[in-house]
């Protein structure tokens, strides 16, 4: 399978709907301090179904809608859509295209959805099992975290090689 | 499921061993099951020699080299069990314009397998990228897609 | 005792106030004690909030953001108690161009009080020395020192 | 008073003896990775009394001594100087200059010196109180420790405030 575009609306910083379309090799994101590169990296963490907010930076995960800046009033929902092409059948459903969101309202209230149908987060992680993808993925290093694999223990330092295995 | 770590483990260092090396342009390292009678239980231990350098535990390493050696297991993670796609967020922050160009090198070896979403402020990373997006915020506070016109880049 | 502090406290509270200003271009910041009643054992926080966004846990600021923030908290201790000298091992790592540009400004006011040992990556850092100092390693494994020459700066 | 010049001399990777002199101002120091430029800056924290290995980033203390590479044989002896200049006595001693030496040898003996002679950590230590110049000064700022100061919980911090205070 390969990932096809990722989305982004009301999360973080996104304010307004941003679409970021993915094609072999490699894509480079640019720009700025604080204009939101790594709330993108955020984005892809989120919508694969990441539990601690803290993880993304944030005390709770209602940090995680759009609250507001000088030019305009907070969001009420952040939502994330991540869409994989699946042609080659690697994700075990019939579906050539594969699309993933979640879903966060101001009020608490939250949802994943799996090609537009509501889903549970548990259906998500047994779809990408065994596939590299997922929140846990030794494939998302974050911002000032390359050096962790050499820094932390030799105990912690295992997970990922347990991962892997 | 002993076996299998077993089995996923020397994988894994026989890339590092060889990855490692081609970062750096030489040197040796090793990963080590901290103890190997207890195979599913073990800490794992990293050993890392630069070329000329004598062998010394690796907090003495340099800011730079730590984060190649990271590199190199990493990619020797990704290589022994491959995943569609890999971000890495300013993964190069510490590396001079030598290494950042080894590790450029190394990703551009891994495209045919995985699509690679790296964000950098380094132009040297910039210039190896098969497309680039810019974000920016031309509304205080706000998020948007901007496209990147870069030397050899195309833009998106 | 109990003065003393609150003493300094309010000062250095009173330059990062500006000094946040300064390297942002606007916003506002405040250190606050946790526990104003137990002035001797009470933790402090800090409160930033970066020009035109809402202020938020300094947690969801981003890695330029948090380094130019620790910058200015660290410039506001060094203005209140000033030091002979000061050392700074690659602290805009994490800063683009526009605000490495800033750090620079801020070093420059502040060499009439002390000198700075500076070490960098940054062409736009080394522009700002008065003198520039090469480390290499000629020699395996060996420091050596050697002139730089670069744009500008003053070489030894 | 202000910084002269510090000299290295078999201290970590400078195992030949390399001076650096400093004048007003600002001084860069700039080079590839991994070829010593932090290892001037353990230099510093080293001669004026630091403590810890781990804050020098060794496991022991004996790590501080150049321990050989590919074409040169391991140092028995690190030593390094520092030299201020105290024509207007902020530091309280009739010196004009006054140089601080700490050497390390392989036995595990060490030593301090003040102007060449002598002398205990603590008559260091002494000398430089208040001056803003010593180990846990808030003006050492070590590679990948910028942000510690927004990391650290609000307890930890307090420790810098109260060195200023
Ligand atoms: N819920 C939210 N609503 C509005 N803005 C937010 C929200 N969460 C985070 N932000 C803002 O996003 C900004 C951080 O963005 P991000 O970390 O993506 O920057 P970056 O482009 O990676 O920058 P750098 O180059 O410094 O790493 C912060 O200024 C923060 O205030
Ligand atoms: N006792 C020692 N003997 C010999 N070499 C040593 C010793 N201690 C440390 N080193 C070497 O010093 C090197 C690290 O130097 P340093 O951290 O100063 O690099 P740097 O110039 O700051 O690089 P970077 O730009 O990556 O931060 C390491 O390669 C390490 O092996
Ligand atoms: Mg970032
Ligand atoms: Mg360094």
């Amino acid at each position: 399978m390969f990932l096809k575009r990722i989305t982004i609306a009301g999360f973080k910083s996104f304010c307004d709907r941003v679409d970021f379309e993915f094609g072999p090799g490699v894509t480079g994101i640019v720009g700025p301090n604080g204009c939101g590169k790594s709330n993108v990296v955020d984005a892809f963490k989120w919508v694969l179904g990441e539990q601690s907010a803290r993880s993304l930076r944030g005390r709770q995960m209602i940090d995680m809608i759009f609250n507001g800046s000088s030019s305009r009033r907070a969001s009420s929902i952040a939502q994330v859509d991540i869409v994989f092409d699946n042609q080659d059948r690697s994700l075990p459903t019939d579906f050539e295209e594969v699309t993933v969101s979640r879903k966060l309202y101001r009020s608490g209230e939250s949802e994943y959805l799996l090609n537009q149908q509501a889903a549970r987060l548990k259906d998500i992680r047994e779809l990408f099992m065994d596939t590299g993808v997922g929140v846990d993925s030794y494939s998302v290093i974050e911002q000032g975290r390359v050096d962790g694999l050499l820094q932390s223990n030799p105990v912690e330092r295992r997970i990922i090689f347990d991962e892997a295995a | 499921s002993r076996d299998r770590f077993k089995i996923a483990f020397e994988q894994i260092r026989d890339h590092f061993r060889s990855m490692f090396r081609k970062l750096f342009g030489g040197g040796r390292a090793d990963i080590v099951l901290e103890n190997p009678d207890e195979i599913l239980e073990s800490g794992i231990e990293i050993v890392a020699q630069p070329p000329g350098k004598e062998l010394q535990v690796i907090s003495l390493m340099s800011g730079g080299e730590k984060s190649l050696t990271a590199i190199a297991l990493l990619m020797s993670i990704f290589q022994s069990k491959p995943a569609p796609f890999a971000i890495m967020d300013e993964v190069d922050a510490a590396l001079d314009e030598a290494n950042n160009d080894r590790f450029n090198r190394i990703i551009r070896e891994f495209v045919t397998q995985s699509q690679f979403i790296v964000i950098t402020h380094s132009k040297w990373t910039m210039n190896i990228a098969d497309r680039l997006y810019g974000v920016t915020m031309q509304e205080p506070g706000v998020s948007t897609r901007v496209s990147v016109k870069l030397g050899g880049a195309n833009v998106a």
